[in-house]
């Protein structure tokens, strides 16, 4: 474990409560995508299926449970809670979602660092989360202004697999034989697809202004 | 080889 890691473990840790809160404060999930939010259940439920064959240690069993239990809860409280179902955007999140499932899938059939069950579902996941952020960028597109607390937890969300490059880059040059170039690369990606969310989220900062993405 | 070490990161 190394800082740029853990920091970045606890960024994404902080991002996921940045949104439990908004939906419990608010009781509204106006904003949010609830098709990221099936994508992220489906990259956790996949990454994570040597949940309960490797023990790495009690840091990464508990992490991976809160991240599956926290994505589900998400996803059932925006489907199932009547009051928060209410205000979910259904006629502005509409990316098709179930395309970028697939294409990973093909994608991870064809290019994984082993050709197992396992490996594939991990390459998948890597290649799903990705993109899984797509929905959600579109849906802050089209409903114009977004709350603070919408706009801090994709900031905190795309922060984190930036720290996980530099934790790639420390591994790379402190580890013999560390290579994990399909997460790497992915991890890039991910990464280049909030380019202009940081942006425009910087210039929301600087200016004290409401974060307004271009339609 | 370096891939069959276990997933150590979330």
């Amino acid at each position: 474990m190394n800082i740029f890691r853990f920091a970045g473990d606890m960024t994404h840790l902080i991002s996921i409560l940045v949104l439990l809160l908004k939906i419990y404060a608010t009781k509204s999930c106006s904003g949010i995508s609830l098709k990221t939010q099936e994508l992220y259940a489906l990259v956790f439920l996949t990454r994570y299926l040597d949940l309960f064959t490797d023990f790495i240690s009690v840091y990464n069993t508990v992490m991976k449970l809160v991240f599956i239990a926290s994505s589900l809860a998400i996803v059932w409280c925006m489907r199932m809670h009547g009051l928060v179902k209410r205000s979910y955007d259904k006629e502005l999140d509409t990316f098709r979602h179930y395309l970028l499932v697939a294409g990973c899938f093909a994608l991870a059939v064809l290019v994984n660092e082993k050709f197992t069950f396992q490996e594939i579902f991990w390459a998948f996941s890597i290649y799903l989360e990705a993109v899984a952020i797509l929905p959600q960028l579109v849906l802050l597109q089209r409903s114009g202004n977004v709350d603070n607390l919408t706009g801090q937890y994709i900031f905190f969300l795309g922060a984190y697999r930036a720290l996980y490059l530099l934790n790639w880059i420390y591994r790379y040059f402190t580890e013999v034989r560390f290579s994990r170039w399909i997460a790497c690369v992915s991890g890039i990606v991910q990464t280049g697809l909030y380019a202009d969310f940081f942006y425009y989220y910087f210039l929301s900062w600087k200016n004290n202004a409401k974060l307004q993405l271009p339609a | 080889d370096a891939n069959d070490v276990a997933k150590d990161e979330l």
